[in-house]
């Protein structure tokens, strides 16, 4: 169904989004 | 973590939803945090990827007949794009104070957001994909209702006729529904019914075929009226069995505990 891959992009970019983010404080952890 | 209720659900929402945990718990640790990168091209990404799902969403309630479907979707659907335009105030936010503390809490609660907005819309989906499945076992009800009054080989014939088709497609979508499932007890409840209707269907039509056969040679038919009866209630019972479990959820089964 298109709604799932719809759905499945969203998660994919946010899965990269968050990654970007949490790489900068992983290193001060 | 929470249980997804589907294989597709969780396919689709397990890679996020560890993302989001680890961003939580990388957040709280660091308090302060280093300086956050620019967010700008991965935070488009992200915007992209909803104004698409917004459409497709959209074009689903459009050309869909399901009412429940029609009034639930769009509330998912603005849940998604509330998301998206927080993790868009962050990267902005971002962008002047990669510093900034509230523009972190929005990168946190926009992702969450994406991550329950999307949660909704697949729920949605899959009650209404749910809905289709128990309409055709509805139609399986209905002829079998009309089971009892056959007393002619021509009006069994059109019966198997009508039937048949009815009951490959409730076989083929449990089976696949079944396969779906992520809860075990439920899976092996759909199994253990369906299998049941695959052994009950071609014995009742034997016993419908015996009572006709009586019938036409004017022979009592009490005895096979009874079996044939017997076998339709078991029927009965497996596909509203059947159409209980499909509508179990996870969510249910806490409610009781």
């Amino acid at each position: 169904e298109i709604i799932l891959e719809a759905a499945k992009s969203i998660t994919q970019a946010t899965a990269m989004l968050i990654r970007a983010a949490s790489n900068a404080q992983k290193e001060l952890v | 973590m929470p249980t997804f209720h589907t294989k597709t659900i969780a396919g689709i929402l397990e890679p996020v939803a560890q993302q989001v945990s680890r961003l939580v718990i990388l957040h709280e640790e660091a308090e302060d945090g280093n300086a956050m990168p620019d967010l700008e091209r991965p935070v488009q990404g992200v915007s992209k990827a909803v104004a698409n799902l917004v459409k497709v969403g959209r074009d689903t309630i459009n050309s869909s007949n399901d009412q429940i479907l029609r009034q639930d979707m769009p509330a998912s659907l603005q849940r998604v794009e509330r998301a998206s335009h927080l993790l868009e105030e962050a990267s902005a936010m971002l962008k002047i104070d990669p510093y900034s503390q509230p523009a972190r809490k929005k990168l946190i609660e926009g992702s969450r957001g994406i991550l329950q907005g999307t949660s909704l819309l697949l729920t949605c989906f899959d009650e209404s994909e749910v809905r289709k499945i128990i309409r055709e076992c509805k139609k399986v009800l209905d002829y079998l209702a009309v089971a009892e009054v056959i007393d002619s080989m021509e009006d069994l014939v059109q019966f198997v006729k009508d039937l048949s088709p009815c009951l490959t497609k409730v076989s083929r979508d449990v089976d696949y529904r079944e396969k779906e499932l992520t809860h075990q007890v439920h899976r092996e409840m759909l199994s253990r019914s369906l299998e049941s209707i695959k052994t009950l269907a071609p014995v009742l039509i034997c016993a419908m075929k015996i009572y006709v056969q009586l019938v036409a040679q004017g022979k009592t038919e009490h005895e096979a009226a009874e079996n044939r009866n017997y076998l339709v209630h078991r029927m009965t019972d497996e596909i509203n069995e059947i159409i209980r479990v499909l509508q179990l959820t996870t969510y249910d089964e806490d409610e009781w505990e």
